[in-house]
């Protein structure tokens, strides 16, 4: 099955 | 002190419509040049990205930075009250702690008035680098719509591939699996509106996104169409623009891995 990815991982904090 | 003037409540009662199944609460930042709110949904998967123009307004006003805490349950109770061709006024004073809604019927011969306590919400934002995307598709936004709730019923997870010629969504689930390929075209819709199929492609790109908030993110009420923008392994975009320079709607979504 896929592993749902967090956007986290892509984006950072502000 | 915050006072907006839109011609249509519904604008805003489709926005919130769209919205309050990802999120419950969020900040709506209002200054001069309009109004934007940027909030994930709890499993940090999606985000949502509104931003509406001051210029899309009949009237527009704020002084001063303000930011509105919203409870989209109490919002979505509000703008029920509201007739889809009544007008919209929305105020708010420097304080930050109420937002009032006037409804006006076109004739003007019916206004509601509603008073909405606001929330103190402590919200994480995050920076969202403007990519430049491997695929750019642009299509109906009832197309998209059919296509997500067709296959939604398949499986869980979308499989979105694109080449030079076409577009390929497609599901495999345990007993079945589904596709629907898209080319270029352009067609007429009941309308008389062109709409078109456009697919810009850079780099053949693959990508797997979750069916769930796919078909919560397939509206075509927002607007007539929708464009995705795609890469592997970035979050996808999904994007409606507003009429009349009102502003955008955005989603962007967490891919899918191994």
């Amino acid at each position: 099955a896929k592993v749902q990815n967090r956007l986290d991982s892509y984006f950072k904090k502000a | 002190m915050l006072e907006g003037r839109l011609t249509h409540a519904s604008t805003l009662k489709k926005i919130v419509e769209a919205v309050k199944d990802v999120i419950s609460e969020a900040n709506f930042d209002c200054n001069d040049s309009g109004i934007t709110l940027q909030c994930m949904d709890s499993g940090h998967v999606a985000l949502v990205l509104l931003q509406l123009n001051s210029d899309g307004f009949e009237d527009y006003r704020c002084d001063r930075n303000i930011t509105l805490g919203i409870n989209f349950a109490a919002l979505t109770k509000v703008l029920k009250c509201a007739a889809n061709d009544d007008s919209l006024t929305l105020k708010a004073d420097d304080s930050g702690d109420r937002l009032n809604f006037v409804f006006e019927s076109q004739k003007g011969d019916r206004v509601s008035e509603f008073d909405m306590k606001l929330m103190t919400i402590d919200a994480e934002l995050l920076s969202i680098p403007d990519n430049d995307y491997d695929v750019t598709i642009k299509m109906s936004s009832a197309e998209f719509s059919r296509i997500c709730k067709d296959l939604a019923n398949f499986g869980e997870t979308m499989n979105i591939s694109a080449d030079k010629e076409s577009v390929r969504f497609g599901v495999e689930g345990d007993v079945s699996a589904a596709s629907v390929v898209l080319r270029p075209n352009e067609t007429i819709d009941e309308d008389e509106k062109i709409v078109s199929t456009s697919i810009m492609v850079k780099k053949e790109t693959n990508v797997n996104l979750s069916m769930k908030f796919l078909k919560t993110f397939a509206n075509s009420s927002l607007a007539g169409s929708v464009t995705l923008e795609l890469q592997d392994d970035i979050p996808c975009l999904i994007k409606y623009v507003f009429p009349n320079d009102l502003g955008v709607l955005c989603f962007y979504l967490a891919p899918k891995g191994d």
